[in-house]
């Protein structure tokens, strides 16, 4: 079975 | 509707910090950086140009593309410190 690859969340970075 | 294409920004280093949040980088759910907040009394905030949701294509003509969040941040960082030039040109585009 096709695995479904759910990409993750991204950080957050104050500049 | 007028489908804007990518807009340039020059942002001057008009204050201690760009004030600025950007969340996003290659293989992440937002491939490229966002501008998640800005903060008032910053650069990005006195420049009046930018907006929360507004995407990052490029820095000072450095394309963000296929970068990972944390080189993405290091480059905008870099060039915000840079006595180089007084002023960031951001490559932005609208994606609602």
């Amino acid at each position: 079975r096709e695995k479904r690859l759910t990409l993750p969340p991204s950080e957050i970075t104050l500049l | 509707s007028g489908q804007s294409g990518p807009t340039l920004v020059r942002v001057s280093k008009s204050a201690n910090t760009l004030g600025i949040a950007v969340e996003g980088g290659a293989n992440t759910r937002q491939p490229l950086p966002r501008i998640a907040s800005i903060q008032k009394g910053g650069s990005a905030h006195l420049c009046g140009q930018l907006r929360v949701g507004q995407v990052i294509l490029e820095v000072n003509g450095m394309s963000l593309k296929g970068m990972e969040h944390r080189d993405a941040a290091r480059v905008i960082a870099e060039a915000f410190k840079t006595k180089e030039k007084d002023y960031i040109d951001f490559l932005i585009a609208d994606f609602n």
